[in-house]
């Protein structure tokens, strides 16, 4: 579908990729990790976007098998959703993983 | 309001009380605390009661000064959100408070 390949030109095209809603905890944790990382992340919140949101998310979870927000990725690759992102960074991976992305 | 006093009358009747949203994280937290300490709140889920969810949502920020989920009430009391209430487990402080709360 055509859902299906923005999401895919999305998360190849933009190194950090944050599919996120505003109202949620576990989503603005993410983004603090990123904030912390000094680096800036595409956000895209889901409940801004109206049906296209829960389109997005719908599609997220045929692509990825994660239906849950915050959904992450990095260098085009699917990282998982907040526990997941956190355990990187608390392991000190998440931070050589975004390097790479950027082509450093 | 007569739902303001609904609220009242539910956290002094009830030695624990959640309101939640059935898809938030931070509330999930918040009840697997309670479950680990084998006591049974009260759960009022407010995603659930559609419109009155939303009601009940602002009369607890005019009674609390809270708007977030979970919101939690022990023995009467406004103890807050999921960070106040794992701040109270990690110190012990929180079993205490429900034996009381159920007058032991
Ligand atoms: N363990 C997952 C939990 C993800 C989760 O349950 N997310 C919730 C919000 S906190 C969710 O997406 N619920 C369904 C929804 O909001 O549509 C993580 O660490 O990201
Ligand atoms: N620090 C607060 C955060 C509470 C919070 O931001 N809750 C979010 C959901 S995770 C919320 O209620 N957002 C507005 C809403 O869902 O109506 C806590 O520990 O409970
Ligand atoms: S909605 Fe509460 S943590 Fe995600």
């Amino acid at each position: 579908s055509s859902m299906e390949e923005t999401v895919k030109t999305t998360v190849a095209e933009n190194s950090i990729v944050v599919y996120s809603k505003t109202y949620c905890s576990y989503s603005s944790q993410v983004k603090t990790v990123f904030k912390r990382l000094e680096v800036e992340p595409l956000v895209i919140e889901l409940d801004e976007l109206g049906s296209e949101g829960s389109q997005l998310q719908n599609v997220l979870e045929k692509l990825t098998g994660q239906y849950t927000v915050p959904n992450v990725f990095i260098g085009g690759k699917h990282i998982g959703g907040c526990s997941d992102t956190l355990e990187l960074y608390n392991k000190g991976e998440l931070e050589p993983m975004i390097a790479k992305a950027n082509g450093k």
